[in-house]
């Protein structure tokens, strides 16, 4: 059965897009078939796999009249890896879907059809940087929730408001079998007190729920985009690069169990 | 008359907030009275200031049930900088306020009266990193918009979306006279090729509406929250206050010539 998890956080800038699209290029580097889906109106997971953002290819018309989802699937040049762009247009959906009946179910109700016809392991969905129709559509329809946190103060502050949203999934039966699939540190800077007190802080409250691998700030990691790849294939002996890598091991290991 | 300012961007963590608190301190130290407006329901903008999301304090009630603006303005501890506060109800506004009619004036409608008997010189309204209904409130009930802009990849992209933005206003009637404040580069890198190649090509693009300043990236200026201080204040002599005041020196000086 393939695995959807959504990535979220509503704080900008912590590395949802980063971590998707790596961690996606590192899992079908070992096999895996991944299946990506951009939820954000901003395409930066479209464009971060050399993709344009192609209008009518996103969820959008999926969403809002029922179309295949098959339709939209596009391959990217990574072998097992494929992805369901996004559009500008996906900035309308928050509106248009909030007046549906059942609103929140819309995103699950035509990717788990689509699911049971097509051999995936993971699906991983990019979310933008807030909790609104989006996101909790993706939430909605996932198995789990992968949350990146930024070494930094204010995504302390974020992180309460996060965790009780699965709560919040679970009694409203929204999704009552929504899991954490775990917190992931990013932009780690050795240098600054700050970084190790947050990594400290994060570890405090969630003990086992953290992954061990810290994804440390790397200038090859923000450069990977503007060459349309993975920093896992722009520059595979980096810091960033190999951190994604060990988290890729280390999230299968937890699946290995399973 | 007091001008009105939306700090947006729905690019995440490219600082927004960060501009919002430490442009308020700066032009506040320069004798000018500053009203701080936290429309983000992370409440970023309140924390760096030292202050605590509060219940019912947020322009939430104030949009919904016209409840007065006066009585949500909290001192900070900086003088000549007041704010309204956020809180997590914030957050319901989107779908609440979408609902009702004349959705997109809300917020005109509480804050224009409100700046009649109040004599501030700017209002700065921090926004979450989205398009929604919150940030399109802001963008309806101000003078001009300011955009800060990480000097990365995805920040570029993201550049187009906002400038047609200004002209949707234009063109819809729902604020025609909306105007460009200016760009702000921030998080710049010196030791990356990638962030001199975003800064040219943002300035070739706009011109004279990015600010000359840029601002650095610097550890003081993300430490800054964890003390509830703007940086200008936590550290006076950083990097990245330095850059926060020369900022404030240009603002000024193109409102000088008004
Ligand atoms: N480990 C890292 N080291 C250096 N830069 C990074 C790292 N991870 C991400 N970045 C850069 O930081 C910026 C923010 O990352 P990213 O866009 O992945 O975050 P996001 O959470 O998806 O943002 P948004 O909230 O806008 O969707 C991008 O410019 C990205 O290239
Ligand atoms: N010049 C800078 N140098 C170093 N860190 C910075 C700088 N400016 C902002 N930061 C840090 O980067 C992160 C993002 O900044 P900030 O929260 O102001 O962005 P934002 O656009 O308001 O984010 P959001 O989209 O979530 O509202 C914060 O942790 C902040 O402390
Ligand atoms: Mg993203
Ligand atoms: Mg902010």
């Amino acid at each position: 059965r393939t695995r959807v998890i959504a990535v979220a956080n509503q704080k900008g800038g912590v590395g949802k897009t980063t971590t998707v699209i790596n961690l996606a290029a590192c899992l079908a580097q070992t096999g895996k078939k991944i299946l990506v889906v951009d939820l954000d109106p901003q395409s930066n997971a479209t464009s971060g796999f050399g993709l344009d953002p192609e209008d009518g290819a996103s969820v959008y018309r999926a969403l809002i009249e029922d179309e295949p989802l098959a339709d939209r699937v596009r391959p990217t040049a990574i072998r097992n890896v494929e992805i369901v762009p996004s559009e500008l247009d996906l900035a309308g959906a928050e509106v248009d879907v909030a007046r549906m009946e059942g609103y929140l179910q819309r995103f699950r109700s035509i990717l788990r059809p689509f699911l049971e016809a097509n051999g995936y392991d993971f699906v991983l969905v990019d979310c933008p940087p807030s909790l609104g129709i989006l996101t909790m559509n993706a939430l909605t329809a996932a198995d789990a929730m992968l949350i990146p946190i930024q070494c930094e103060y204010y995504a302390l502050e974020g992180l309460s408001v996060v965790t009780r949203l699965i709560r919040q999934m679970h009694e409203s039966g929204a999704n009552p079998g929504l899991e954490l699939e775990g917190i992931v540190l990013t932009m780690y800077d050795a240098r600054t007190r700050l970084a190790t007190e947050v990594v400290e802080e994060v570890r405090r409250h969630f003990g086992e729920q953290v992954f061990q691998t810290v994804v440390p700030r790397n200038v090859r990691v923000s450069e990977a985009p503007s060459f349309g790849k993975p920093v896992v294939l722009h520059d595979r002996r980096s810091s960033g690069a190999r951190a994604y890598r060990a988290l890729a091991k280390e999230f299968l290991k937890r699946h290995a169990n399973r």
